[in-house]
């Protein structure tokens, strides 16, 4: 089902922070919210950030993904 | 901290930098004593030195621009991605951007320049970025005074260069708290809508029933106004307000806002001026009675009549048997009182006027 436009919005501003952030690979296959990659991204975020690795969009993770930050990505190459 | 893979650094420590434009938003000798100062506060701790350059290539090549900027490496407007930078090496190693379109200031109005060069020139220098909160090389933004490096910044720089051999002493900031610290010791508890509240040094653990780990952020990332040491708090769920006591002073924050009118001097409430500290502080919902702690003793204050009861201070020895210690915090939970004292945490309960448990303070953080 189309996401809530809400989430939706929230969906967008993750998938844009953890492929700038985390190098989630650009233009996801299949239902996006669902994606291993993207869930596999998000724990690797919350595990730097010392959030509960949940793997979920949780309101935690969302509210530290609008806060100001560095642009440099937070692990790898 | 952590480095780029490969440990990247310059290997020459005389490196050299030039700033490309500059940003309206300051007067250009504003911009070069920021980025100045911030090359600084790495020189300080390590043999390099940084040599201005006005014309040609240097190393660390310094610019404002926004969206994208010339390295497919595109800004977002206001907020969000600040400034980039990136490792040292050849061509665009080294290179520092800022986004201009960000606001940027000398002072905690908005993005504080200096700051987000310091970090930024870390990561020119071979940084990566830290997971500890209290650490320059923390991702996230946040405002702070003093001196910017902690121990886990120098301990990182210094892996890469070495120390500076004429070190000029520096007192770099203290590293997060470790909430499993087994002599962990809390400055102040309190309950915020339905969360539990923990302050420590600049830092505060929030706590919330569903989420079992506590999350640690910089005090001043979420209340600004409030100091970076906190005696004591409360919450007044009645009127939605969490009062924040430090030094003679005391702050009412609804959530996130500062109420019109605070700080005030905690002798309002009706301590003698000879009070100059609260130790602790805990709001009774059963009575309305909010009891606040000072050394051996303890006022008790009726918030519906916004006035300190009579016959106080009393000690707290004689009204609260088992608890002979001054008191770091306390909170109240379903008939049961936790004073913090050192890394001890003792439950007491109202009813049967004893203490029936103790604890380690950290057991409420999950270790």
């Amino acid at each position: 089902l189309p996401l809530p436009s809400e989430n939706r919005d929230n969906y967008l501003l993750a998938e844009k922070y953890l492929r700038r952030l985390y190098g989630l690979p650009a233009g996801l296959q299949g239902r996006h919210s669902s994606s291993s990659a993207f869930q596999t991204k998000i724990k690797e975020m919350q595990r730097f950030f010392n959030l509960k690795v949940t793997g979920n969009l949780d309101d935690n993770t969302l509210e530290l993904m609008k806060q100001a930050r560095c642009g440099v990505p937070d692990i790898g190459e | 901290y952590n480095h780029f893979p490969r440990h990247l650094k310059w290997q020459n420590n005389n490196v050299t930098f030039r700033i490309l434009n500059y940003t309206p938003d300051l007067k250009k000798a504003d911009v070069d004593r920021a980025i100045r100062n911030a090359l600084n506060v790495w020189a300080d701790v390590t043999p390099l030195t940084f040599k201005k350059l006005h014309h040609g290539n240097a190393d660390i090549m310094i610019s404002f621009g926004s969206k994208e900027h010339g390295d497919y490496n595109p800004f977002d407007g206001p907020n969000g991605l600040l400034a980039h930078a990136y490792p040292p090496g050849q061509g665009i190693g080294g290179d520092t951007h800022f986004d201009e379109d960000e606001q940027w200031t000398k002072d905690s109005s908005a993005y504080n320049l200096f700051i987000v060069a310091a970090h930024e020139l870390g990561h020119a220098l071979g940084m990566s970025h830290s997971s500890d909160p209290g650490a320059l090389m923390y991702p996230v933004y946040s405002y702070a005074t003093g001196y910017p490096l902690t121990e886990d910044d120098i301990e990182g720089i210094q892996a890469l260069y070495g120390p500076n051999p004429n070190a000029r002493k520096v007192k770099p900031k203290p590293d997060a708290p470790n909430k499993c610290d087994p002599k962990l010791t809390f400055d102040a508890v309190t309950e915020l809508r339905g969360e539990t509240i923990i302050f420590k040094d600049r830092f505060y653990w929030r706590l919330h029933p569903q989420m079992p780990e506590p999350e640690q952020t910089l005090i001043k990332s979420t209340w600004p106004s409030i100091p970076n040491k906190v005696d004591a708090a409360y919450e007044n769920p009645e009127k939605d307000l969490v009062i924040i006591f430090s030094g003679i002073r005391m702050w009412a924050l609804n959530g996130y806002n500062l109420v019109d009118g605070y700080p005030k001097y905690i002798h309002k409430l009706g301590l003698p001026k000879s009070i100059r500290k609260i130790d602790a502080a805990v709001h009774i919902k059963d009575t309305g009675k909010t009891l606040l702690f000072t050394d051996e003793d303890y006022w008790s204050y009726d918030e519906a009549a916004g006035s300190m009861d009579s016959g106080y201070p009393r000690s707290i020895e004689d009204d609260f048997p088992g608890m002979d210690d001054e008191i770091d915090a306390a909170a109240y939970h379903y008939g049961y009182l936790y004073f913090f004292h050192e890394h001890i945490q003792y439950e007491y309960s109202y009813t049967s006027r004893k203490v029936i448990r103790i604890l380690r303070t950290n057991s409420i953080l999950n270790c």
